[in-house]
């Protein structure tokens, strides 16, 4: 499904150029389960934005569902395939605060062409998968901060993407609300969809068929969990 | 240091009331490292809201070092003590946007008045100790989450506050780098200052003297770690 070779990204500032990621090559069949662990600044949100089609690389190849990213100038057509396909939990939730979580949540079926009454029917589906039935007209600023992921994780599954990226999406969770959040990732793989989740909880990892080891831009080491 | 007789904090939310905090007593005696714990939307945020002077009860009794603080209906006097006593680490890190992460640790020290020379210097030296003596002129959009994380505990730390408020700082953090987060926090404690810090990690948690923990706005334990 995704096809990565010699993929960088430069971030400039000012005068100054930072080397977020530096040649990363990955091969994420359809249907698998990875994660992305890696020391705070190692690249692991830079990856995802690219893997979200959400910015571009500097140089290198991206093949997504053997479409060649890279060469797609056609910002439509990238937010075409970005809206149908993929699911994405952002590390800093990234809610509208004038909205509710329902609205929210319904945002991106607006995109898909829903009807304002499956929109909602879904989107409050969704908000109670993730453990929120009685907070949807709750605004983010209403919401604590394991409440604003929760959404954050609704508003990426209510699509039922094929592949849904996930960037650190327990931080703020206890472990068992955590765990909860998991075993939605679980059914959603097991439904032949593929996972890329950015982690810096081990447990999390454990779930993952691969784990990706990140450090100062470069690939450290690719790890199967059980097998070190 | 801190004294608490049946606070309660009660969101109204239009027609409909979200009691975060249904009465919670608790004494905090000065130089203690105390963790709260509790799910997601149990109150912890509320609490510490609360604590650091930035949010009133909505009933309940407060004493901070004699002061009776439900009672201190000005709001002058309210962010001279935040100003000068507390630190203040948020859960989203409430970092200004348009400001270099130096200007952010800078924020605390011009409201106590200090020359811009010994500004600089001490926020560059917080800057440092949190690991990120390369940063200092991105601003937090050119942060990784961790690195916001961290400028933000900077920001907290370059007061060198009595009374340290914490609320999950290490949630975007490799293991590693918030385990240099919670020597920095020891040591703050060894020089004879109060910590409490919210925490959805067991390890930080047990770096604590007492763990609070919190369910549906009530306390539902006191635990000593490494007794039960
Ligand atoms: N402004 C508000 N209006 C209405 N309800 C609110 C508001 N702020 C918080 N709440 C609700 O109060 C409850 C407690 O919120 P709080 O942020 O204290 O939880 P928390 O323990 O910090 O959770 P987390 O671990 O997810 O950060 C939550 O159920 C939340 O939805
Ligand atoms: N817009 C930007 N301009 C300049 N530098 C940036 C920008 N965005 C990110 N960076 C830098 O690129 C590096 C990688 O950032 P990235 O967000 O990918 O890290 P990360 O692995 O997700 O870290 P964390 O675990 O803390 O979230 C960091 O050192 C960061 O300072
Ligand atoms: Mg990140
Ligand atoms: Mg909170």
């Amino acid at each position: 499904l995704i096809r990565i070779r010699s993929l960088a990204k430069t971030y400039s500032q000012g005068s100054i150029t930072v080397p977020a990621l530096r040649g990363i090559d990955l091969d994420v069949p359809r249907g698998e389960y990875l994660a992305i662990m890696g020391p705070s600044g190692s690249g692991k949100s830079t990856l995802m934005n690219l893997l979200g089609l959400m910015d571009k690389p500097t140089s290198g190849e991206f093949l997504l569902n053997g479409i060649d990213i890279s060469a797609l100038a056609d910002d439509d057509e990238l937010s075409r395939i970005r809206g149908v396909e993929i699911g994405f939990v952002f590390q800093n939730f990234n809610l509208l605060a004038r909205q509710t979580a329902l609205e929210n949540v319904e945002l991106p079926l607006i995109y898909q062409g829903a009807s304002a009454q499956d929109r909602s029917a879904r989107a409050s589906e969704a908000l109670r998968t993730v453990g929120l039935p009685d907070r949807m007209d709750h605004r983010p600023g209403e919401l604590s901060g394991g409440q604003k992921q929760r959404v954050a994780v609704a508003r990426a599954l209510v699509t039922k993407p094929s592949l849904l990226l996930a960037d650190e999406p327990t931080g703020n969770l206890d472990s068992r609300t955590g765990t909860e959040i998991l075993e939605l990732f679980d059914s959603l793989h097991g439904k032949g969809n593929t996972l890329v989740v950015v982690t810096h909880d081990a447990r999390v990892a454990a779930r993952a068929q691969r784990v990706l080891h990140l450090k100062d831009g470069l690939v450290e080491r690719l790890e199967i969990p059980g097998q070190g």
